[in-house]
């Protein structure tokens, strides 16, 4: 256990930019049938390619980052998963009536905002809260 | 993701990629789910089709970009270019400190004149002027200036938390620089052939004749008014006075109008919180 724990770590410090990521055997990012775990994606919008500069200020686009991926919980590998989730996937399992399997969402999102110029030459600034998602986690 | 849409990636990001396993192959975007993809962002901002507006106005980011070369950027753009950048900035700073003020405690900070009531705000909205009036030395006293604003744009469901008229004041070389002077914002709440216009007082502010800057005045009020009887709206009237009660040209005491340079135009900024969002169906 103590070297599986250090192995973690270490993966940790390798990989910062998902910590959200499963531990232990799905850190290649797939599950063995070549599966995608639980994890965020980005999708980049970019307003010049939509050939709307014209009235959109700022920015010039942005990151849409998704949740996509199973949920999975072996049970020597489920250290970031919350135990509702896992436990819901037991449930699952078991039952497949009685409780949805759990699924990959937001845990964590931020707010963007936007600036531009409307058909009347007003320039509007909206701040949209709750937009971007940070992290992905199994619910 | 198909080739429309993607970026070259930053260094961030290509290092993060590096250690990634290799993303599944790319398809390119049918021009189908891209109408639905630009439908769809159109419906985020809460938009019923892409804004055309009318005479390609200057981007204050982009300077010379486009057919609007010749057109400097005018005041209102960059004024919420300017609160956009503290938006952004105060959004990262949030994420590192794990608080959040309001929207736009960052700009206060910065400078800009603070409004408790724009605190909550989760949308701005610049005004341009439409029409501008003088009552100038040419006719008898008082003297003003007039303006007038179209808020119409502005949805009915939405709350005003705040609204501020900002007006651009050279150095007025025409006075004692240290005389002060007293400026004055009036609703015009109904006009008549043959006598004087009924109006609302709303903001008064003291300043020395030989100051220059943008003013603020709180025009919370008449914004309000205009939106609940949006028939009505007949402007704002500015007023110049000495100590003593002279009226003073507004020209001349150094207010610029339409006709001073676009970066010091005068304009409204309305400050209101959404409306709750409309469900939307999942893609």
């Amino acid at each position: 256990a103590a070297r599986q724990l250090r192995k973690r770590q270490h993966q940790k410090t390798k990989h910062p930019s998902h910590a959200n990521r499963l531990p232990g055997s799905f850190d290649d990012g797939r599950v063995p049938e070549g599966r995608q775990v639980c994890r965020r994606h980005e999708l980049y919008v970019s307003f010049q390619d939509l050939g709307w500069l014209d009235w959109v200020i700022a920015p010039q686009g942005y990151s849409a980052f998704y949740c996509e991926g199973e949920c999975a919980f072996p049970l020597d590998s489920c250290m970031n998963a919350t135990n509702h989730a896992i436990l819901q996937s037991l449930v699952h399992l078991m039952k497949p009536e009685a409780a949805p399997k759990a699924c990959c969402a937001p845990t964590k999102l931020s707010a963007t905002s936007v600036l531009y110029y409307d058909s009347n030459n007003n320039v509007i600034l909206k701040k949209h809260r709750n937009m971007v998602v940070k992290t992905c986690g199994c619910h | 993701v198909g080739e429309p849409w993607a970026r070259a990636p930053s260094s961030r990001a290509a290092s993060c990629r590096q250690q990634q396993p290799p993303p599944p192959p790319h398809r390119r975007l049918s021009g189908r789910e891209k109408r639905e993809m630009q439908r769809e962002i159109l419906a985020l901002l809460g938009l019923p089709g892409r804004p055309r507006p009318r005479a390609r106005p200057a981007s204050p980011s982009r300077p010379g970009a486009g057919a609007a070369r010749q057109q400097p950027p005018s005041a209102a753009p960059l004024f919420m270019l300017d609160l956009y950048r503290a938006a952004a900035s105060q959004d990262d700073e949030g994420e590192r400190e794990g608080e959040l003020g309001g929207p736009w405690s960052l700009a206060w900070a910065r400078g800009l004149p603070r409004s408790s009531a724009a605190d909550g705000a989760d949308t701005v909205m610049s005004f341009v002027n439409l029409v501008e009036l003088d009552r100038d030395l040419f006719h008898p006293k008082p003297y003003w200036k007039e303006f007038r604003f179209d808020l119409t744009p502005i949805p009915a469901e939405e709350a005003v938390t705040a609204a501020e008229f900002r007006i651009y004041k050279m150095q007025s070389f025409s006075w004692h620089g240290n005389q002060t002077l007293h400026i004055s914002i009036h609703e015009i709440v109904q006009e008549h052939r043959n006598r004087e216009s009924e109006l609302l007082f709303l903001d008064l502010q003291d300043f020395q004749a030989q100051a220059e800057g943008w003013l603020v005045f709180d025009i919370s009020a008449a914004s309000n008014h205009w939106l609940l009887n949006r028939r009505y709206n007949l402007g704002l009237r500015l007023y110049v006075e000495t100590e003593d009660g002279q009226s003073i040209d507004p020209g001349l005491a150094g207010f610029l109008g339409r006709h001073g340079p676009r970066s010091k135009q005068p304009f409204v900024v309305t400050f209101f919180r959404a409306s709750p969002s409309q469900s939307r169906t999942p893609r």
